[in-house]
């Protein structure tokens, strides 16, 4: 389960501060994934006192609103990741960013389809930078894109292109994961399935034998 | 009150937040860095085994506007439909009840009940109307919270409320379950030719995959 209290001394109407919770929502804590499972609990209760002297916001379209979407984005972002970091069992977090999809949305699919992947987590944890696995996730994400256009890269390292699987060198991919293992960091997938303008990104961690063991023990 | 806060908020380190860039500065303060907002952690002996942190509260000096966004699992917890119901009836609220330990999931008529009495009391202790409160629970589904230890504990914890960063901080560890560090983050920037700012905690570690509206 994940819960979330936001709480802001912004000056906001009631049916635009519900919009923006639910777009930043979207963008972040919908953006994550540890397991597959859906929670019975999961909560975010976002609160605005108004009490900062701040001019009322009360359109989306302003200014002032899209300024304060952008803040609270962010904070719900950096709360999910978080969140992901630590998932259970996990060494590191996973970034997975897509570009070229005809919208946010589809983007965002994609990327938490490869987020999800269980095999992909695995293949992270192995430290075996495994791009037929990214490649399979984001083909059953159900956002159509041509396989020829696919691109993927682990890090900097450059691992296929055009739909081609390229040479590159294994120590190094697999050294980068290593390395992120070792300091509890970030793993970045960047896949791009087009020349759209849709960027999107998820957030997820490695699958290690540790959450299997957490979850065999904390029963009801 | 700070060296209780202090030491509930110390249970367990607190998480790298990977803030993107933007422009804003991140500060200390989590929920409470916002004007209007205190916040409290406690021991409140509802986990089921050691003595971290397991209950929080959050309030607002005003009406805040309030908006929610809940998990589309069809088997919801009781207080994902009893917030639902408030945010239904009301724009805008005053404080958040935060349990660890129960999910007060798959608990049917009881758990419901449950949720009730539970906000009554935070209502009553701070003289405000039942729907002004809301709750969230985390925790083992299908056990009903242990609402016994949880509203002896609630006169202390509304006495502990401040609105420093140890208040939130302390509140943020009081929200978590299997998680290894608490996650907390605020950031201050300017709106409007005003400066604002935005706090938030949240808790999760398992049993994740939100899919909230």
């Amino acid at each position: 389960t994940m819960l979330g209290v936001i709480t802001t001394d912004a000056w906001v109407t009631s049916d635009v501060w519900r919009k923006m919770v639910q777009t930043a929502v979207n963008r972040s804590f919908n953006q994550i994934t540890v397991d597959g499972d859906t929670s019975t609990n999961d909560t975010v209760i976002a609160l605005a006192s108004g009490m900062s002297g701040s001019n009322m916001i009360s359109s989306l379209d302003s200014y002032e609103a899209k300024k304060l979407q952008v803040c609270l984005d962010a904070v719900m972002q950096g709360l999910a990741k978080s969140i992901a970091w630590d998932g259970e069992g996990a060494t590191c977090l996973i970034e997975v960013m897509v570009t070229g999809t005809n919208n946010e949305a589809e983007a965002a699919k994609i990327a938490r389809s490869v987020a999800s992947s269980s095999l992909t987590k695995a293949a992270v944890y192995g430290r075996d930078p495994n791009w037929g696995r990214i490649a399979c996730a984001a083909g059953y994400s159900g956002i159509p894109f041509q396989p020829n256009k696919l691109r993927i890269s682990l890090g900097d390292i450059l691992l296929m292109d055009g739909g081609q699987p390229l040479p590159f060198d294994r120590n190094a991919a697999s050294d980068y994961l290593k390395n992120a293992g070792k300091t509890h960091g970030t793993v970045g997938i960047h896949i791009s399935v087009g020349t759209g303008q849709g960027s999107g990104k998820a957030w997820g961690c490695d699958l290690s034998y540790d959450y299997v063991k957490i979850n065999a023990e904390y029963t009801t | 009150v700070y060296s209780s806060l202090k030491e509930a908020s110390n249970y367990i380190p607190a998480a790298p937040i990977l803030l993107p860039e933007g422009p804003w500065k991140q500060i200390p303060g989590g929920v409470t860095a916002a004007k209007g907002f205190k916040a409290a952690g406690m021991y409140g002996g509802l986990r089921a085994k050691g003595e971290k942190p397991d209950l929080a509260l959050v309030t607002c000096d005003v009406d805040a506007v309030a908006a929610g966004a809940f998990t589309t699992n069809v088997v919801s917890a009781a207080p994902v439909l009893y917030c639902k119901q408030m945010l239904d009836k009301s724009k805008m609220a005053r404080a958040v009840l935060i349990n660890a330990g129960q999910a007060n999931a798959a608990t049917g008529d009881a758990g419901y009940q449950d949720v009730i009495e539970c906000a009554s009391a935070v209502a009553k202790l701070l003289e405000l109307r039942l729907e002004e409160v809301l709750i969230e629970s985390t925790g083992v589904i299908g056990q009903r919270i242990k609402k016994d230890a949880l509203l002896s504990s609630l006169p202390k914890l509304v006495g502990l409320l401040s609105s420093t960063t140890e208040g939130a901080d302390s509140a943020a560890v009081a929200i978590t379950t299997t998680d290894l560090v608490s996650k907390t983050v605020a950031i201050e920037s300017e709106v409007g030719g005003t400066c604002i700012r935005i706090g938030g905690m949240a808790k999760g570690s398992g049993m994740i995959h939100p899919n909230m509206a």
